[in-house]
């Protein structure tokens, strides 16, 4: 028996839709201790990585652990049923054929039900070593949103170098070629705040329009984590307050 | 140039 209750049914909302264009079909794994999940996109360049703490939610219970195959778009269609107020209710029996999800909104009293069929999925589940990240840049959501949006009118690809001084994304196409320049800025305006912790300078380029489907998760979080490790993968991180966290992997474009 | 899959730098669990 799974049983989780989120208060903010939003937050649930905000996370279907932030993975939805790169994932399809997706095992969710329920432990006594909460819910993750792990899924590369068709091309097996990316990968998003989901844990939540059964802590962030308002009631919680999960017996044994758990699989449950569900269709991330047709998930993001149910999800359209909840209301931004509404409070989510997950439900599934030992042995499931579906995921019942409930919304209700206490304010006007309405309930929303829907048992969404479970799939069977035979993913590919990688071991993502534990990786002392080289450069570790924290980043405005909403402004790292804005940079790789406007980069990706100019490139499909963007260098990103990281130093003790600054994080610069740069980008070369037919238009021309151009950087945007971040230095460490500790102010005291919190959100206007980007924080380099370099040990060592990377630089490395990827696909802009991986990042601009990652930042879809911007609204779950002020500030976006960029870990890099010259010889690893990008790490785009969103912290969910009091939940857990969002981190989808990007591996590298190499000079050929 | 060449874009590197995830397969390349994780292996299978």
């Amino acid at each position: 028996m799974f049983e989780a209750k989120l208060t903010e049914g939003l937050i649930l909302k905000k996370i279907v839709e932030s993975i939805k264009d790169i994932v399809t079909d997706v095992n969710i794994d329920i432990s006594p201790s909460g819910i993750s999940l792990q899924a590369m996109d068709s091309s097996h360049v990316a990968l998003v990585s989901l844990n939540l703490s059964m802590d962030g939610f308002e009631h919680y219970r999960a017996d044994t652990n758990m699989v449950l195959g569900v269709s991330i778009a047709n998930l993001a269609k149910v999800m359209k049923l909840a209301d931004n107020n509404d409070q989510i209710t997950l439900q599934a029996d030992q042995e499931a054929t579906h995921l019942k999800i409930i919304f209700e909104n206490p304010k006007t009293e309405r309930t929303t039900e829907f048992n969404l069929n479970l799939i069977t999925i035979d993913s590919e589940h990688l071991a993502i070593p534990e990786t002392e990240y080289s450069s570790v840049v924290t980043i405005n959501s909403g402004e790292f949103s804005k940079i790789c949006k406007e980069l990706f009118s100019l490139s499909e690809t963007v260098q990103i170098t990281t130093n003790t001084d600054y994080v610069q994304f740069s980008v070369e196409g037919e238009v021309g070629s151009g950087q945007v320049r971040l230095g460490h800025n500790d102010s005291e305006k919190k959100e206007d705040q980007t924080i380099l912790e370099v040990s060592e300078s990377v630089q490395q380029q990827f696909a802009i329009r991986y990042l601009n489907m990652f930042n879809k998760a911007s609204t779950l979080s002020s500030f976006t984590r960029l870990c890099l490790h010259q010889e690893q993968p990008l790490v785009v991180e969103f912290k969910i307050d009091n939940l857990g966290v969002l981190k989808y992997f990007l591996a590298p474009k190499i000079s050929d | 140039m060449q874009q590197k899959a995830l397969t390349s730098f994780f292996s299978s669990a």
